[in-house]
């Protein structure tokens, strides 16, 4: 089983 | 499980909705490098930068007394919007940490 070493990157939302 | 959070710079920040944009841009969330979310714009002339306390870096700890912890991105961005949306309140409360 792979493991995820990595996070997805943030995605910005401007409000 | 002990929040490291709570050892940090907090202020509770309320922003007034004096202008027809809030003018803040988030990064981050649950499950993404930047666990919560954290303010990378404030732009003119918006509600939040006319209030002049809140700064890019600070993260959002809750809105409204609404804990953005465990909330994805687009979750907390809705929390956000909502709060800036209703018309029950005119202002929304931020708590906010200061980083590093």
């Amino acid at each position: 089983r792979e493991k995820r070493l990595t996070l997805p990157p943030s995605e910005i939302t401007l409000l | 499980t002990s929040s490291p959070i709570s050892a940090l710079n907090t202020a509770l920040v309320r922003v007034v909705k004096n202008s027809n944009t809030l003018g803040i841009a988030i990064e981050g969330g649950a499950n993404t490098r930047q666990p919560l979310p954290r303010i990378v714009t404030i732009q003119k002339g918006g509600s939040a930068h006319n209030c002049g306390q809140l700064k890019v870096g600070q993260v959002i700890l809750e809105v409204n007394g609404i804990s953005l912890r465990g909330q994805e991105h687009e979750e907390a961005a809705r929390i956000i919007a909502e709060a800036f949306k209703t018309k029950e309140k005119d202002h929304i409360d931020f708590l906010v940490a200061e980083l590093g």
